[in-house]
Formats: C-alpha cells, sequence, structure tokens
C-alpha cells in the first residue's frame, strides 16, 4: 500500500539510523530524496543491512562517542520506570512526552570566585549542544540534572543555591562568553536521600529551544550549605561534595509520524463501538439498508395513494 | 448425506481429502512468535534497551470468503472474486498485520546523548486478510 519512496522515507523508524555512514555509496534507488535526508541525515541501517553493498560497509561504522557512566545508568532507571519488560510503553497517562533526550556539555570554563559568597562555590560555564533534538520535537519539560556521589555519608539536610546565566558569546574572548541573562534557584534537600538533583529549567530555556537555539551556553553556580536554615539550626558550613557538572534532560513530544501518540491510541481504544448487531460481512448491511429505503418508498407512495 | 450421495465412487483416501475442505484449515493467517536481539544484528553497541525485540509476523492462508473473523473489509472478498472470475494476475488476499502496539528504545546518539523514544507500530499483535 505505501508508494515506494514513501515506505523509504516514511515509516522508517529513527532509531535504525546509522549515523556517520556516505549516502553517496548506495544504490540511488536506496537513497533518501534529499529533503528528507535532512531531516533523517542518516541513512536506515535496515536498508544497508538489506543491500549487499551495506552488508560488507556494515562492520566499518565509525566509533560512537560514548555517554558519562551516569548518565547512561540515569536513563536506563528511566527506562525501567517508562517500559515493560518487553519494551512496550507502560500505559500511565501521567507523562505525554514520548521523547526523553539527555545531553552532558560538551565543554566548560572553571571559575572560582572564592571572595564573593560564603561556602564552597562551583561556578561553572557549560556548553550544550542540542542539534539532535529535531524540529519536530516540542519541548515539554527541561531540567538540569547533578549526581552526588553518596559515598561521603552526610547527615544533616543542606540548602543549595543555584544561580544559573544564559551566556551570550562574546568575540572578544574565545573562550568563555560573558552573561546575558541569568535566575537563581534554591534548592533544599537531604544528601541522604538523593543521588541526584533535578533543577527544573523549563521556563528559562524554553524561549531559546522554541527558537531552534542549539546551542545553549550557560554559567551554573552551585553553592551548598549544610545544616536547615528553615529550623533556624547552626549551618554548619559548607558543603564538601565533589559535584560533576550537571546533565541537561528534556522532555520531549515528538510529533512525527514514528512516534507513538500515546493520546491518539488512547482516544482510539475509546472510540473503537461494539457493534450493535453481529453480521456475516458489511455487505449484509448495506443490503439490509436498501432494503429499508425500498420499504419506505413503497409506503410513501401508498399513503398517498 | 446428498454430499456422500454425489461422491460414492471416491476411494477412502480422496474422501478424507473431501472431507478435509470442511474442517478448520490447516495454515491458516495467524500471528507467529518471532524473537531477535539487538546484538544478532550488532546493533547493541547503540541500542541500550530492550535487549530484546519480539516484532511477531503474520503467515498463512486466506480462506476464500473471509468472514467477519479477520475484520476484512468487504473489498477482500471482491478481490477474491476477481482473481478467481475476472484476471488471475490480480493477488488473492493476503495475510498482513492489523494492529501493532509501539515500543519504547533507549539509544546512544553518535554526539554521545542518550535518547528514550517511543515508536509507533513496532510489534504487530493481529492479523487480518486484505
Amino acid at each position: 500500500p505505501h508508494s515506494r519512496d514513501r515506505a523509504v522515507s516514511g515509516k522508517s523508524p529513527g532509531f535504525l539510523f546509522a549515523p556517520e555512514d556516505n549516502p553517496h555509496r548506495l544504490h540511488p534507488f536506496l537513497r533518501l530524496p534529499k529533503g528528507v535526508r535532512r531531516g533523517y541525515a542518516l541513512l536506515p541501517p535496515l536498508l544497508k543491512v538489506l543491500s549487499d553493498q551495506g552488508r560488507r560497509n556494515w562492520q566499518s561504522e565509525s566509533p560512537r562517542l560514548q555517554p558519562d557512566s551516569r548518565a547512561l545508568r540515569y536513563m536506563k532507571r528511566l527506562y525501567k520506570m517508562s517500559a515493560t519488560k518487553e519494551g512496550i510503553p507502560k500505559a500511565n497517562k501521567s507523562h505525554l512526552y514520548n521523547t526523553v533526550r539527555l545531553f552532558t556539555p560538551c565543554s566548560e570554563c572553571k571559575h572560582r570566585h572564592r571572595e564573593l559568597m560564603k561556602g564552597d562555590i562551583h561556578s561553572v560555564d557549560l556548553l550544550f549542544n542540542l542539534d539532535r533534538v529535531t524540529a519536530l520535537e516540542h519541548l515539554l519539560k527541561s531540567v538540569l540534572l547533578y549526581s552526588f556521589d553518596t559515598s561521603v555519608p552526610i547527615s544533616s539536610p543542606a540548602t543549595c543555591v543555584c544561580h544559573l546565566s544564559i551566556k551570550e558569546y562574546d568575540f572578544s574572548s574565545q573562550v568563555c562568553p560573558s552573561a546575558s541573562h541569568s535566575v537563581a534557584f534554591s534548592l533544599h534537600f537531604e544528601f541522604r536521600k538523593r543521588r541526584w538533583v533535578e533543577i527544573d529549567v523549563t521556563s528559562f530555556l524554553q524561549p531559546l529551544i522554541a527558537t531552534n537555539r542549539r546551542n545553549i551556553h550557560m554559567a551554573v553556580n552551585f553553592t551548598c550549605l549544610v545544616g536547615d536554615p528553615q529550623h533556624n539550626t547552626e549551618q554548619e558550613g559548607s558543603l564538601n561534595v565533589a559535584l560533576v557538572p550537571p546533565s541537561l534532560l528534556l522532555y520531549l513530544n515528538d510529533t512525527s509520524e514514528q512516534a507513538y501518540h500515546r493520546w491518539n491510541s488512547l482516544r482510539h481504544r475509546r472510540k473503537s463501538p461494539v457493534r450493535p448487531r453481529q453480521r456475516d460481512t458489511p455487505l449484509a448491511d448495506l443490503v439490509d439498508d436498501l432494503g429499508k429505503e425500498n420499504a419506505q418508498s413503497k409506503r410513501a407512495s401508498r399513503q398517498r395513494r | 448425506e446428498e454430499g456422500l450421495k454425489e461422491a460414492p465412487a471416491a476411494a477412502p483416501r480422496n474422501l478424507s481429502d473431501y472431507f478435509k475442505q470442511f474442517l478448520f484449515p490447516q495454515n491458516e493467517c495467524e500471528l507467529h512468535n518471532f524473537r531477535l536481539s539487538f546484538s544478532q544484528l550488532k546493533w547493541d553497541k547503540w541500542i541500550i534497551a530492550p535487549h530484546r525485540y519480539s516484532p511477531q509476523y503474520c503467515k498463512g492462508d486466506c480462506p476464500r470468503v473471509v468472514g467477519h473473523r479477520y475484520g476484512s473489509p468487504v473489498h477482500t472478498m471482491v478481490q477474491n472474486i476477481i482473481y478467481e472470475k475476472l484476471d488471475a494476475s490480480v493477488p488473492r488476499p493476503s495475510c498482513v498485520p492489523a494492529e501493532y502496539s509501539p515500543l519504547s528504545v533507549l539509544t546512544i546518539e553518535p554526539d554521545g546523548s542518550i535518547v528514550y523514544k517511543e515508536y509507533e507500530d513496532m510489534i504487530a499483535t493481529k492479523c487480518t486478510c486484505r
């Protein structure tokens, strides 16, 4: 039922694409049309495996950048929470996203401002490259994800303040851009229980991602003081926890045809009525209706008479 | 009885063949299990989860008179009639998937970022003739 090229471009799921291959070496029939290629600038390995040339080339795929092991652990946990053992998305309606992307910073500049604030300050400039986010992936939520190594037991809760500012590129200093607009978050949590801290930066990043900004440069100051200011306990001073630069987590709704649209299938399930009468074939329905029409027209002519 | 009367001269073996056509068709259109692991395709370097994937597939004969058991549209019957009475080059209806379920996939992107995505129509759950 699919036209030939549509079958090539339309229904192949994104994850079946090989990233770095050179499409030109394949048979023209197997190459995606140029327009489509921009969105899927990669060729699906499914097609590659099926083409003879592909089979020979397959082993020569160039290596990928390996993700941070912490990030990998976090995403595996997210997968377990979102999908069954068979890999089918869980039917809980609470999450509307059908795509979650985790980016680790690709470059950072370290600053130390001891004289500025009390406590142990981790200030770092981060650059996130979001090229992998497609135009059909719409942002629902974005989170800065801090991971703590909890090997050092910390008995009391800590209060952390996170200063976040977006950087514009300052061409005079090639290495570290200057700040443009910033926001401060204050968090209060207990280390004992947390390995991950999520800082919701949705309202902060939404305008940037909506305008297709794919390089996000931000400076993050993260200060933690041990103790609980709310209960007026004396703050015991700075927190000596090694802080890994945060990753950026984007919860997205992919509106492309190949993505699973939860609300669509729920509606579909609700909509499908049970047929009032079991007929052998819809043809019988048709015949039945035709018969009815005849009867009605006969009755009308009789009444006229 | 009539049927029997009509074919009294058949040898016993033919008789069983004759009766067989009234029995439930043996290799009827139905869903078949198929399970693969991404390591078989050497994709496990970048597909982190799931480890196994059961796409399933549909296989079997489509009976001449396709009833509502397959949920087939009327067109399926019409196609059978075209094949038998008008043009044998038109293929008979085929046994194909009618419903699917989605699949969640966790992959490593070329730039080292990680993506969790839910894909539509990745596991066949029901077959039909059309």
